[in-house]
């Protein structure tokens, strides 16, 4: 999603990038890493996974919608807060936003993994794959904790997480932009600020890298959620309608 | 603009579902 940078910036406008970046991260968290540490050995039991499984499938696809529609709109308030975003046009916001929501909230969704356990929170508790069962898209499901697995081994610092998900989301790439360049040198900026704040950590040199490796299973699972939605909708024609609009603004064609 | 009413509307507020 990123081109090489052909211009630099200076240390303060890096700086201020990467603080700008951080603080929206913070402020717009949907859960601190204080509240995730203390839900952290909150799980579902038996039962109640049980109960999630036999769910009609259309009742299970309209909880989880329900809260990526809810969480949609903690990425939107990511953005906003983001200097430099604003200044875009209106409809290039939305196309950055339609087009990286949910790469940045597949991103952000480590924090919310225990690796321990092999589980994601899901609705104030912990849930394992099998929770998720009545979807009928187990693939989709056992790619996004695998993602959510993989991302969590490169133990990112809350800066790192927000740098990188700014990153993806400022991509210059997505069809429809009115005005590639200002995306570019926002992205260019974030990118420089990710990678100055590897090298003060003393990160590991190929730490990038893997985070960068992690984009094609990201877009693959966006992707995926995308024909799983289609397919849906063929299903539950009236249940895909009854979605909330924010979430058939964005996954909409 | 209507198709994506909503998304205009969360980037045009001030306060957002966050600071409530």
């Amino acid at each position: 999603t990123h081109s090489p940078l052909s211009e630099g910036f200076s240390l303060l406008e890096t700086e201020r990038m990467a603080q700008s970046v951080v603080k929206s991260h913070v402020e717009t968290s949907q859960y601190s890493t204080e509240e995730l540490k203390r839900l952290a050995w909150n799980l579902y039991t038996a039962e109640e996974t049980r109960t999630y499984q036999s769910k009609p499938m259309e009742a299970m696809w309209q909880q989880c919608v329900a809260h990526l529609t809810n969480a949609i709109q903690y990425v939107v308030e990511f953005a906003k807060r983001i200097s430099g975003f604003m200044e875009l046009c209106q409809n290039d916001q939305i196309i950055l936003l339609k087009a990286g929501c949910l790469s940045v909230l597949l991103i952000q969704m480590c924090r919310a993994y225990n690796a321990t356990n092999h589980t994601l929170l899901f609705d104030g508790k912990f849930a394992s794959v099998q929770l998720f069962k009545s979807l009928g898209c187990d693939d989709l499901v056992n790619a996004v904790f695998e993602l959510a697995k993989s991302m969590s081994r490169l133990q990112l610092t809350e800066e790192e997480m927000a740098l990188f998900s700014a990153v993806v989301l400022f991509s210059p790439d997505r069809p429809w932009l009115t005005d590639r360049q200002p995306v570019q040198r926002l992205q260019g900026k974030v990118y420089q600020a990710l990678q100055r704040c590897l090298n003060r950590e003393g990160a590991n040199e190929h730490k990038l890298n893997k985070m960068l490796a992690k984009l094609p299973a990201i877009k693959s699972i966006c992707n995926l959620h995308i024909d799983k939605l289609e397919f849906f909708r063929l299903l539950h024609p009236e249940t895909a309608y009854s979605f909330p609009p924010l979430y058939r603004e964005v996954f909409g064609s | 603009k209507e198709k994506h009413k909503i998304l205009h509307r969360l980037l045009q507020n001030s306060t957002s579902p966050v600071d409530l």
